[in-house]
């Protein structure tokens, strides 16, 4: 186990329905930089992640659709997250999050 | 490689 702070007390599953033309998060980090878990920076209101309600500004992505994030890079990160947007198998992104501090 | 600055890796969907 690492030193990481995350723990089953502070994570949430929480589904995102497409619902809208845009995801409308913003994300940063990634492995190899200061932020090493994908962090939300920006929810846009309008975009699916804002109509879902649960998801905020400061939470870490730990898993999309089951697929962990963990080791992996910035633009390795973003693509899984716009391929879960953009596939037509399904309606929604299940995003495993981490509240922090 | 050094650590990049994650401030410069921030991606919109």
């Amino acid at each position: 186990q690492t030193s990481s702070p995350i723990s089953a007390l502070n994570t949430a599953l929480v589904r995102v329905v497409k619902n809208s033309n845009t995801l409308g998060i913003a994300i940063e980090g990634g492995a190899n930089t200061r932020q090493p878990l994908p962090r939300i920076v920006t929810i846009q209101k309008g975009g699916s992640a804002h109509n879902c309600g649960q998801l905020k500004v400061g939470q870490v992505i730990l898993e999309v659709n089951g697929i962990s994030l963990r080791g992996q890079e910035h633009e390795e990160v973003a693509r899984i997250i716009a391929e879960a947007f953009k596939t037509k198998e399904k309606d929604h992104i299940d995003f495993l999050v981490a509240e922090l501090g | 490689s050094p650590p990049k600055d994650y401030e410069d890796e921030v991606t919109f969907f």
